[in-house]
This record gives structure tokens, sequence and C-alpha cells, in this order.
């Protein structure tokens, strides 16, 4: 079965979106079968592979209001491994339904998510920088998350409370909580999530900052930050005017090949378990 | 009486606690006293400010608790004529707190800011970078909003939702709503809520997509953006590690001097109207 990952910062602007997008297509370059699944009503996922969110054919608030799967809301990608499934949100009122159906049906979220795996191996979920319903119904359905740290004083002090957060929340969720029908050892008492691990993001070696962040996080988190940072580079913050991942459009630049570094290195570490 | 301007953006990262500080350290050292009131809660605007949330001897949401007023409340600054007002969030369950109190008590938080209007000048707003109960009550409260564009095509994308999706919003929350007595033509009817502008952050007129996103910008949006835009760099990234405003440290550096050409356009626009 396939894995289910999601990219988790309460920090804005550290990379969430640009990395489900270049992990997800690092692997499917690695031969994995990839779905990223953006529960971000911003509509990263889709801007940064190039198409409007009101282009769409097909949006995944269809999975509450239709008869249609997740798996059915895929769309194509310019890898053939690759597709996603993103909100198509065109006003205020869109965006409220959204997050209300996200909030009172998590649970057919949830199951959705489950028949994904039989077709994935592995699906990332990008979410938005808080930690409100769509973030809460990713972390509901994930094995694990990860978190991206962008090299900044700003953001690296926002890393400990939002792992205090999420284990609160995961805690609540799940672990003992009277399950609707009142059995607390209902099944998804059993639905463990695990931090995935930290990874620089936007990275400079050049600056005293960077450095500072860098090592403070080394010393603080140790295992739980990957070997692999992501350099910050130019080419990297072009891709939504590419509307492609990085890794297609320049294999070998820095950031490319650090995306590639990265996925291997996730890849090595689901192993380890 | 004092004017207040929150700082608006659904995406992440794109300056507005950075702007909402220097700007109030801009106007400040030109003789406004002023008031940064952060409703996120991430605690940005202290963090920034070198002041740990959980450090702080009082926090935003004692005006629901407590007795005390929003200017009771005020944290002295670096600078004289600047003061601070933040939540103190320590945990999952606070935050989840504060919202619901923003979003039950909006109409507590908009008299409070009222108050505050006979003691500051101007009263800056920072907001989390989504439209939920923090930055509606904000919105509430205010005369005008602020939009940073982070030079990113990722985020020129999402100016005109936000746009629309603040509009529909003060559409719905003031004008011909019946107020909670029934009475259409209610004092909140006259709220009127003016987009101040846009302003470009993390300006980069050295690479293609610096310059690609400020043609456009300028070419969709016009009198709306601003002449300053604020450039990227290392310095102003460092502020949160100085626990300073950018404009006190370092005057005479590109970023800081952006600031005080900002914040002088911006007394500059509210004579015009
Ligand atoms: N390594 C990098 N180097 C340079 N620019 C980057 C890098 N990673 C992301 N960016 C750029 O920084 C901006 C923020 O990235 P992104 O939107 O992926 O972050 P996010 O965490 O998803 O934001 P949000 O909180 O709004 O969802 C984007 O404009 C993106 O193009
Ligand atoms: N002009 C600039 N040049 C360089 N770095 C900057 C600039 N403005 C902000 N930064 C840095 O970019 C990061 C994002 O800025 P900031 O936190 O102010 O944005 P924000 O919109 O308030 O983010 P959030 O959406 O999380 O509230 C911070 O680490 C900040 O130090
Ligand atoms: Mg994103
Ligand atoms: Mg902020």
């Amino acid at each position: 079965d396939g894995r289910v990952i999601s990219l988790v910062s309460r920090k804005g602007g550290v990379g969430k979106t640009t990395s489900a997008v270049n992990i997800g297509a690092a692997l499917a370059l690695s031969g994995h079968t990839v779905l990223i699944v953006g529960v971000d009503p911003q509509c990263g996922v889709c801007r940064s592979l190039g198409v409007e969110p009101t282009d769409l054919s097909t949006g995944l608030a269809e999975i509450f209001t239709g008869p249609k799967a997740l798996t059915d809301l895929a769309q194509a990608s310019p890898l053939r491994d690759l597709f996603f499934v993103s909100p198509r949100i065109d006003s205020l009122d869109d965006e409220e339904a959204f997050l209300e159906m996200l909030e009172a049906h998590a649970d057919d979220f949830v199951r959705e998510i489950d028949q994904a795996r039989f077709l994935y191996d592995t699906i990332l979920v990008d979410c938005p920088p808080n930690l409100g319903s769509a973030t809460r119904a990713a972390l509901m359905s994930s094995d694990s998350y990860l978190v991206p740290v962008q090299a900044e004083e700003l953001c690296r002090g926002t890393v400990d409370p939002l792992l205090e957060f999420v284990g609160d929340f995961h805690r609540r969720a799940f672990v003992g909580q009277p399950a609707p029908d009142g059995n607390t050892a209902g099944a998804d008492a059993e639905r463990p999530l695990r931090l995935e691990g930290l990874f620089l993001t936007m990275a400079n070696e050049r600056t005293r900052m960077g450095r500072h962040v860098a090592a403070r996080l080394a010393e603080d988190f140790g295992e739980e930050l990957f070997d692999t940072g992501i350099p910050r580079t130019t080419r990297l913050s072009e891709m939504a005017l590419r509307g492609k991942p990085a890794v297609i459009y320049d294999r070998r630049s820095p950031g490319s090949r650090a995306y590639f570094d990265l996925a291997d290195e996730l890849v090595y570490r689901f192993h380890l378990e």
C-alpha cells in the first residue's frame, strides 16, 4: 500500500508547495507512482503546475458533493507517474464551504485517501500555513508529516510549537477519544502519526543567518533533520512561471539535484523503519 | 483620531510581519505614535521584536477574559513612540480559544481598537496568512488594508482573488446586514473599508522573475501599486535575530531606506484622500 505524507508548517512561504511538487516529481522520475493532493484553498499545487484553479475540470470538493472518488479527480501532470488533485475555489463562499466540508466530513476525506493508497506508492498532501480544518484532515489521513524549515530565524522559532501542537492535536483526535459510537478502542485509535523529519529550505551558507539557523536546527533536532537541505535558487523560484516542477525543466541545477537527494533520503528513511 | 490599517495577504511569507514592524518603526521615527497589534497566533510581531511569546507579561486575549483594555496591554518597544500588543499563545488549546474569542466577540475587538485610536496616530494590524477569524476581526476594525506582494509569480496570482474575497467579506459583514437588533441601518453599516494599496516586497530587479512580476503588477494595478518597493536584502531577513526593526539597527541600508520611503508614501496618500 501507498504511504501518505503531509507537508506541514504554520509559517507561511517556507516552501511547502514547492517541496510537495518537486519531491513528488523526483519520486515519480525514480519509478514511484505519486499523487499530490493540495488541500490549501489558495490552490498552490495547481498554480505551480501551470494551471489556474478556474481552468480545472474537477475539484477536490467533489468528493463531498458528488459520486466521484478522489482517484477519479486526479489530473495528469507533465510526468507520466505524477498526478495531482486540487481544490477549485473561485469565491469566498466556495472557500468557506470547502473548509466546512473538510471539518464536518474529515472521515470521508480520510476514507478517500485510504482508497487512493491502492493506486499510488506515495501520496503527498500540501497544507495551508495554519492548523485549521484543511491541515487537520490531512494529518488524520497521513502516516507521517514533513516540516520544511526556511533558513530564517522567524521560521526557526515556530518549529517547536508546531511539533507540540501537532502532537496535541493527534492525541486529541485519535487516542482515547470515544469514537462516535462510544467505543474508545475504535480502529481510529490505531492511526499513528509520525514526524517524518524536518528539512531546511532556502538554505544559504553564505549568510550569517543561514549558517546560524542551520547550526541551531542540527543542534536542536539531530536525527530528525534531514541531511539534505534545499538551497535558495532563482531557478526554483521561477517554477510557477514555467508551470513545471524544477526537476523537469532543469534537472542538473543545484535546486533540482537537492530535491532528487531529498527524495532519495526520504526513501532511505522509509526502509529504516 | 488615529487610523487603523491591516497588513493582509493569504499567501504566506510575503513580508506582512516584517512590513508591519518596519513601517510602524519608520512612522514612529517621524513623529507618529504607533501601535502594532499582532493577531496572528504565531506571534510574529513579538518574535521579530526579540521577545518570545511566553516571555510576555500580558497577551491580547486578555481583552476578552479580563478587565483590561487593549491600550493597557501595550508593550514598550526599542522606540519611544512605538508600542505593540501580541497574543501570548503557549498551547493548541490557547490558540483555539483565542481564535474562537475573535470570532465570537469580534465586536469587542473592534470597540477596543476604536478606543485605542484616541491614543495612537496609527494602528497597524499584522494578520495571519489566511482569511480566518483573526483577519476578519482585523478587517472589521480597519479603515483600510495594505497588501504586501512578494515579487514571485506564485504570490502575484493570489492578489486578484484576495481583493475579491475581502470585498465579498466586507459587503457581507457590514452593508445591508441586519444588525443583531434587526436594524439594518446600524452604525456598522457605515464602516467603509478601503484598499490602501499594494506594495512589492523582496523585489529583485536583477532576475527575470522579479522584473516580470513588477511589470505585471504595475500593468494590472496602476495607481493602487505603491511607487516604493522593498528590495530583498539580507539585512532585513536578519531582523528577528537582532530583535529590533531594521530601520533602527541600520537606517542607511537599502531595506531600511525603502521602508522610510514607503512610510512617507503612506502618509502622502493619507493626505490625498
Ligand atoms: N529553494 C527555493 N529557492 C528560491 N525560491 C523558493 C524556494 N522554495 C520556494 N521558493 C519560492 O518562495 C515562495 C514560497 O514558496 P512556497 O509557495 O512553495 O511556500 P509555501 O510554504 O507553500 O507557502 P504558503 O505558506 O503560502 O503555502 C514561492 O514564490 C516559491 O517560488
Ligand atoms: N525584504 C526582505 N528581504 C529579505 N528577507 C525578508 C524581507 N522581508 C521579509 N523577509 C524575511 O522573509 C521571511 C518572511 O517574512 P515575514 O515573516 O515578515 O512574512 P509574513 O507574510 O508575515 O509571513 P506569515 O505568512 O508566516 O505571517 C522572514 O524570515 C523575513 O525575515
Ligand atoms: Mg503553499
Ligand atoms: Mg507574519
